[in-house]
């Protein structure tokens, strides 16, 4: 997983 | 996204368009921690660098924008612009001793050892402790200004439903996020003492003012 996808939250 | 994240999101936008008309509709922050105000600009920072790196959605894209800007402008208002309001001899909750902690804590307890992910663990870090000098201040004069409350209410009640939200994260896509819960818990705890006022002074009607 990439790093957006694991810090999709605000 | 659920509805959990959703009510975060808007509470802690709330949080914000609170603390900007307050400032601009009286010309004045006083009773505001601009140290407080410092930090979640550096907490903006360091955790939306992703902005040049990736795309999300335009709700993600736009919300980052919003929170960078709007913190940023904040910092302006109460360092430059409004200057002479500024409360500063009430304001001196030393950030170091909140800004080397957290920094030291980002490269040991991460995810991985990399720039992005170390930045993004430290702002995480330093959110859950940012309310502090504002926390402080409040206690040290005693009282804050219902519209103060305000604004402390909805960002502390942003956390508060993003732990809601990783619930139902956790039980509906088996996904969760140990830093940013552990980190999240902390911040909500912080402001337990200050949601027991609340509920009981300023929903009533009366100023936030502390027992002598």
């Amino acid at each position: 997983k990439s790093f957006s996808q694991e810090h999709d939250e605000l | 996204m659920n509805i959990f994240r959703l009510a975060g999101d808007l509470s802690h936008l709330a949080a914000i368009i609170i603390l900007l008309i307050k400032i601009w509709k009286t010309r004045s922050c006083a009773g505001i921690s601009g140290r407080s105000q410092v930090l979640f600009a550096i907490v903006f920072i360091t955790r939306y660098l992703d902005l040049f790196t990736n795309f999300i959605s335009a709700y993600n894209t736009a919300m980052k924008v919003f929170f960078l800007g709007s913190s940023i402008g904040t910092v302006y208002l109460m360092y430059l612009k409004f200057k002479a309001t500024y409360d500063h001899n009430h304001d001196t909750f030393r950030i170091e001793f909140l800004l080397l902690p957290t920094a030291l804590l980002s490269l040991v307890l991460n995810h991985e050892f990399s720039v992005m992910e170390i930045l993004w663990t430290f702002s995480i870090y330093l959110e859950s402790v940012a309310i502090l000098p504002q926390l402080f201040m409040v206690s040290k004069t005693g009282e804050a200004e219902s519209i103060t409350s305000h604004y402390l209410f909805a960002l502390g009640s942003y956390r508060g439903l993003y732990i809601l939200n990783w619930i139902y994260r956790y039980y509906f896509e088996g996904f969760y996020d140990i830093i940013a819960i552990v980190a999240g818990c902390v911040q909500t705890i912080l402001y337990c003492d200050f949601f027991y006022l609340y509920i009981t002074k300023v929903l009533k009607g009366k100023k936030l003012q502390l027992p002598a």
